[in-house]
């Protein structure tokens, strides 16, 4: 079972902490992150690590593709460019290998999920955000989440949740909600997904002792953020849609939709 | 007495919350964002706001100088430029002022201080952070604050302090630290605010009861962040620093060396 997951979002927003919370392995290795004088004029570059990994007893071999750079420097005019150019790459492998003699063994490298991570700073998206989501909505999976939301009350993260999805409504853009047109029996879990997105994560790969169990969460002066708890964080929820219930939906809908949209705008060429 | 404070930092940092929890007085009234659409070319204004307040007896005519757009749009390249104009603008005032003939009142709207904001998210400052710095540290006295610090463990703080400082020191860049180069006797204070500088701060405006006590603080599922307990943040020792200890001396430091600095080059043109 093969599945590409890209990560989208300024450096610093927790991403390979919520991969590696998410997989428990290192996708990431040891980054060094360059000093901020030198990324005035950096670029974003698109790295790609695959691993083998067991899920409940499922080989899964995950490649996660990391974007450094995007949205870091003064001037982010144009940063979606590369992500742009790396999802249709990976289409027109894809197209050539299916057009060629050796069909039955072809390798899907094709972006199945763009996880995009939203600041939890702001006061709901920035213009990069929206500009970056209408660019790439019709080319990938796009699921967005609200990182290190333990920087928000319960309230502020309702508040903030709907103001990003008027904003994504406003703007046109569409994000996969788990949603397909032949949903009848689904109806509850996907009602329960559309009110829950974007998702508002917190990462951690520090264990902790709270109440005699081990946890995974992080230690502040005034309490323990658990990374687990339903009341928390949407972690659980996020990982069940991801690797659980929506694995093979988000490779079902890159095919039939994305794909097909790529296929049929290179075959008017 | 007269103060100008500037406030400089991208939005959604808890800018204003903490200026208000500071002087328990809202100078930014009820600001509506713009939508994140709207921002995309949007330039920086200036905003200045004068209110009488009272602190411990003393009557304080604050002018607290907000910067909203700094920062926000995706191409922030020179967003600084509308800064440096304004205090420049100030400066030049004040030496028509002094070369006039009413010069027993002259009204004071130099700025005294500029609190930057930097954001917490990242691996520490940004691009643009460090060229802001650059361009204005002759021409203010910066005090940096790390904004919303109840999302860094004590851990995280006491690194990205040092990691700030670090890369404050590499390019040459001088904050305010209270230091003055008479400062015999006032070493133990000035060696404790070069320990804790940049300010790692929380603030809110929402009252809770924690032990029978009524706290300023932020209520998460996991425990409360009380703004005014110094294991939490360093809200109070900001707050000391800024309005007990140090008022005069930033008024004096912009007089006669920022002021100064411009009084010199202006006059050799
Ligand atoms: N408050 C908070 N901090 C986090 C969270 N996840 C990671 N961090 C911290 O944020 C910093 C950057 O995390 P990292 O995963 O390297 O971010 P990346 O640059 O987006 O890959 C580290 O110090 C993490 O411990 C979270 O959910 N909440
Ligand atoms: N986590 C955290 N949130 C804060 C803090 N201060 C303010 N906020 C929240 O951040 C949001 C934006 O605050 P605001 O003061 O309007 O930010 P500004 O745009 O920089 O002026 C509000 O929802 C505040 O409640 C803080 O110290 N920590």
């Amino acid at each position: 079972f093969e599945f590409t997951l890209m990560v989208v979002g300024e450096s610093g927003l927790g991403k390979s902490t919520l991969i590696q919370s998410l997989f428990l392995t290192n996708f990431f290795g040891n980054k060094t992150s360059p000093a901020a004088g030198e990324r005035i004029d950096q670029t974003v570059s698109i790295d790609a690590t695959t691993v083998d990994i067991e899920e409940k007893g499922v080989k899964l071999r995950l490649t996660v593709v990391d974007t450094p750079g995007f949205g870091d420097a003064v001037n982010n005019q144009q940063c979606w460019q590369p992500v742009i150019d790396y999802c249709n790459e990976k289409y027109d492998q894809y197209l050539r290998d299916e057009s060629g003699l050796n069909r039955r063994n072809i390798e899907d490298h094709r972006v199945h999920c763009c996880l995009y991570f939203i600041n939890p700073l702001g006061h709901g998206l920035k213009p990069l955000d929206i500009e970056f989501m209408k660019q790439l909505h019709n080319l990938v999976n796009i699921i967005p989440v609200i990182a290190k939301a333990d920087m928000l009350t319960p309230k502020e993260i309702k508040a903030l949740k709907m103001k990003i999805m008027n904003e994504i409504q406003e703007n046109g853009i569409k994000i996969y909600t788990g949603e397909t047109d032949d949903d009848e029996e689904d109806n509850a879990d996907i009602k329960e997904l559309k009110e829950i997105i974007p998702f508002a994560v917190v990462g951690s790969n520090t264990l902790l002792e709270v109440n005699g169990k081990r946890v995974r969460g992080r230690l502040y002066p005034w309490g323990v953020v658990e990374v687990e708890n339903k009341d928390h964080c949407d972690f659980v929820k996020l990982r069940t849609m991801l690797i659980r219930t929506h694995m093979q939906d988000l490779k079902d809908y890159t095919q039939d939709v994305h794909y097909e949209n790529f296929r049929k705008k290179k075959l008017m060429q």
